[in-house]
């Protein structure tokens, strides 16, 4: 049984990688690695190895193999279909964002409540009314939903989602969500990042 | 000297506490507040107990002290000011959030190179162009600097937020940057959300 820690550092490495290949690097030790990302190099290697053998004892890791064992594991570039609820401000910019459909993530719906929104076109796709989400989660096998929509309404989006098939939520609203035990939650909070920043700049 | 691991526990302390305080609990044990956020109750008493006596033996911690006491050590409610720099999707959802303002983090100003965008106003700020970045951040004291420009365009405007004397950066930008010492630096990568949900996904 693999850690839930280990499984959250992956996407870690995985970026860290990524950023690393961009710099021209094409192997790294994992004391390196570890400097970069902010664990010990033995936590790197127990967390790899948990996967399988990935690096040369006494040479390092090979960058470009390593990203690529590790997109497999996470399950990237498989094309994953994406539905986003509620095309407010931050709905809108991640419908526009082009870096997740390069890890393999597809925006394919897109639902609101405002009629003034519903018929018109963001990212290529159109946004459907979302008394519709039960109907065209299933037609174009959606499988991550993602809830950009005011607080109060995010539980009752959740449970449309979950309804139509939908196994994976990425949540945005400021809310605990509650989901049956086989639909995978992740719920961002964007203030723990501004929190920490005034942690260490109320301490200077 | 407190450990990064714990100082990046407590905006998780804070956001469960204040949904918990949404559902009415006014008392709450280790053992709960653990369950909630996903460590042991050990961790929890040890993490709080390095910034002080915060809850009674036997009975649990009280939720409305425990919000006030985390969000002080957090330098929450401080009244900070923030800058965007980059006005574009994400910039402009983020500068249009309300919820920051409630935690003390006031938009003071607004950046960007896009002539047609300098000089319109966002969230009640008018956007300047970026040249003026060093003139305006002084005189509006900025405290924090949130970087929502293209990734080549990152590395120069965190320059430019510490030559203008900023010392906190909130990076969206998917690039490693590099700043002084005496600079907090917290690098958003959204795709790691993402990324963890199709890692269980793809194992169902
Ligand atoms: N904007 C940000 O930077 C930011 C940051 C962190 C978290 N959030 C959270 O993300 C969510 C969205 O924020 P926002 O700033 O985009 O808000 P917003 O008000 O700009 O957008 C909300 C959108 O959801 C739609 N909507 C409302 N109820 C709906 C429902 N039941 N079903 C479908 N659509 C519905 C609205 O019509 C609107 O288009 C909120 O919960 C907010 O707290 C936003
Ligand atoms: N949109 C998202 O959901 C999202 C998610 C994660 C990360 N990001 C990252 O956030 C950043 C912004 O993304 P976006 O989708 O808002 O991009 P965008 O292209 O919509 O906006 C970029 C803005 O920055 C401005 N700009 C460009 N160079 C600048 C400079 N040197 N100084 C000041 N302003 C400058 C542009 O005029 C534009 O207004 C990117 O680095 C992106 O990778 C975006």
């Amino acid at each position: 049984m693999i850690s839930k820690a280990t499984i959250d550092r992956l996407p870690l490495y995985f970026r860290t990688l990524r950023l690393i290949q961009q710099e021209g690097t094409e192997i790294i030790s994992s004391e390196e690695l570890g400097r970069r990302i902010g664990v010990t190099p033995e936590q790197i290697r127990k967390d790899l190895a948990s996967f399988g053998e990935f690096g040369k004892k006494g040479v390092g890791y090979f960058v470009r193999e390593l990203i690529r064992n590790i997109g497999e594991i996470l399950g990237l570039h498989r094309n994953w279909n994406i539905a986003i609820v509620g095309v407010g401000h931050l709905g809108w910019a991640l419908a526009n964002y082009r870096n997740f459909a390069s890890l393999g993530f597809n925006l394919a719906a897109v639902f609101d409540v405002d009629p003034a929104k519903v018929g018109q076109f963001i990212g290529g796709v159109e946004i459907f009314s979302l008394d519709r989400l039960e109907e065209v989660a299933r037609e174009k096998n959606i499988h991550i939903g993602v809830i950009t929509v005011p607080a109060e309404s995010a539980q009752a989006v959740a449970d449309k989602l979950v309804a139509a098939g939908v196994r994976g939520i990425w949540n945005f609203a400021p809310i605990k969500l509650n989901v049956a035990e086989n639909v995978r939650l992740v719920s961002e909070d964007l203030s723990v990042g501004l929190s920490s920043i005034s942690y260490y700049l109320s301490r200077q």
